[in-house]
């Protein structure tokens, strides 16, 4: 479990900078 | 969470990875008797809080300037959810370095990363809705000027006709194509192809029986009206198929997570 959490907000962080990603490169 | 519920390939493909882990970790999480302390994620947390916290800076501007009256009313909601649900997870880290075997603080990892999980589902959502109204915008463009062709009557105007509808149409053609490549849904998919296919078919069909119809206005000849019907037949058959496309261009899926 503690190896999951970790692994858990690499994971978030990846899905929140292509997110950002997403956004920066949308057209208005 | 069933495949089909994201709906494109590209929200599948940012969305499942967390998807399975928080999946998992609940699994874990509701058996464990797990006695062991909790490792430090002060370092990880902060890392994610601070991506949240640019995510919603850039959402924000985009939010702002968006054209988009109900992308802008729609967006911040999910911008709320994901700034909460992060929180959960800073909470969660301070209450684990008190104290390592801490059960609550576990339960908020858990709310905490299935709350930005949703709350990047829904802001995904909201941008693939944004997406789809644009692409329904252009096929409504095309439904315009098939209106036109029902009052053209000169050969010169068929040819104006013809010039301004191409890019259209081609814009559409590419616009919705890409868009069915994107889909999940296999349904949906085939039926824009078969769509888009049959109304390219018409095209020829529409411009030659408005052909007709001014020659046989400009010669007098008889037929008149069975040329006009014909015109018209053809071009509701087109009006048809980007009904079709616009109707399966916003179906939502039974099973959206939606």
């Amino acid at each position: 479990i503690r190896v999951g959490y970790e692994q858990l907000m690499t994971t978030v962080r990846r899905l929140i900078n292509e997110l950002e990603n997403q956004i920066l490169t949308r057209d208005s | 969470m069933p495949t089909t519920s994201y709906r494109t390939k590209t929200i599948h493909s940012i969305l499942d990875p967390v998807a399975q882990q928080v999946g998992q970790l609940v699994i874990l999480h509701e058996q464990a008797e797990d006695g062991n302390a909790m490792t430090d994620l002060t370092s990880p947390i902060k890392i994610v809080d601070q991506a949240v916290s640019n995510l919603v800076v850039v959402g924000k501007q985009t939010a702002s300037t968006s054209k988009d009256e109900i992308l802008r009313r729609e967006m911040p909601p999910t911008f709320i959810k994901v700034e909460k649900s992060s929180g959960l997870l800073v909470e969660a880290s301070d209450m684990l370095k008190q104290d390592p075997y801490s059960v609550p603080a576990r339960k908020k990892l858990i709310d905490g990363a299935r709350g930005i999980l949703q709350g990047t589902s829904e802001l995904l959502f909201v941008f693939d809705e944004s997406e789809v109204r644009k692409i329904v915008k252009i096929c409504e463009g095309v439904l315009q000027l098939l209106a036109v062709s029902e009052v053209v009557d000169t050969m010169a105007d068929i040819l104006t006709f013809v010039q301004s509808l191409t890019p259209v149409v081609t814009n559409m053609n590419s616009q919705v194509a890409a868009r069915r490549e994107e889909l999940i849904n296999a349904s949906h998919a085939a039926q824009l192809a078969q769509h888009l296919e049959q109304f390219q078919r018409l095209i020829p069909l529409l411009v030659s029986s408005m052909k007709i119809y001014v020659a046989i206005l400009d010669q007098g000849k008889p037929g008149k009206q069975e040329a006009w019907e014909n015109r018209t037949y053809v071009a509701s058959k087109m009006i048809y198929h980007i009904q079709e496309i616009i109707r399966v261009l916003q179906a939502v899926d039974d099973d959206s997570f939606r």
